[in-house]
């Protein structure tokens, strides 16, 4: 998975 | 989560208290784009469907909860009860402008062609421009109230933030978010004119006037 697989940020 | 984007998500929602703070204690909407705030709602919700399929953590959740909620409390109280102090024919920015090109935008540049994905690549594109209206009314009546100022700083601020935090997440985990970085750029560059006049006048102790 890459790192923007899911959005950690707002 | 580093302090950089601690900040820049505690002004976010303290921009958000301040306006719900305006409205109630004013008992007014005066000065509000009504349409920058359904934009806003449009941005959240597009943004933040992952709340049904994927957990981050408490704080992301609750922030997502609350950002959804209080934007569509925001229009409650624009169009039902404030709504004699809503005046639509100063808000007249053409928002089809702004969603037409962002949804172009989205289907072009996104992580991956999914619906949600590309939803977030929308709302991303178009929470930069989504003040627009908002900008384009204080340009047209040239003034506004001191809180309505400090509303749209720490909204400005929001994003500002932001950028030290994508350089230092660059630095301290090799991660890089063009999509998010570009639009973010473009977000905090609007605020621009408007700082200028905040830092020089509002903050002086002067009224928010733009020169004639």
């Amino acid at each position: 998975d890459g790192p923007y697989e899911h959005h950690d940020e707002l | 989560m580093n302090l950089f984007r601690l900040f820049g998500d505690m002004s976010h929602l303290a921009s958000i208290l301040i306006l719900v703070h305006k409205i109630q204690t004013t008992r007014s909407c005066r000065g509000i784009s009504f349409k920058t705030q359904a934009l806003y709602v449009t941005v959240f919700v597009s943004r933040y469907l992952d709340l049904f399929y994927d957990w981050v953590s408490l704080y992301n959740f609750f922030m997502k909860v609350f950002f959804i909620s209080s934007s569509c409390y925001i229009l409650y109280l624009m169009k039902m009860k404030f709504r004699p102090t809503n005046d639509p024919s100063i808000d007249t920015f053409r928002i089809e402008y702004l969603l037409g090109p962002c949804a172009i935008l989205a289907l072009i540049f996104h992580y991956k062609f999914t619906v949600t994905e590309v939803l977030w690549s929308f709302s991303i594109f178009l929470e930069s421009v989504a003040i627009l209206p908002q900008l384009f009314m204080l340009q047209r009546t040239g003034e506004a109230e001191t809180i309505t100022t400090h509303y749209l700083a720490a909204l400005g601020a929001y994003r500002a933030f932001y950028i030290p935090n994508w350089i230092y997440r660059y630095w301290t985990e090799d991660i890089v978010d063009p999509i998010a970085v570009t639009s973010g750029i473009v977000q905090t560059a609007l605020y621009l004119d408007f700082f200028y006049v905040y830092f020089t006048k509002v903050l002086q102790g002067q009224k928010f006037e733009l020169p004639a």
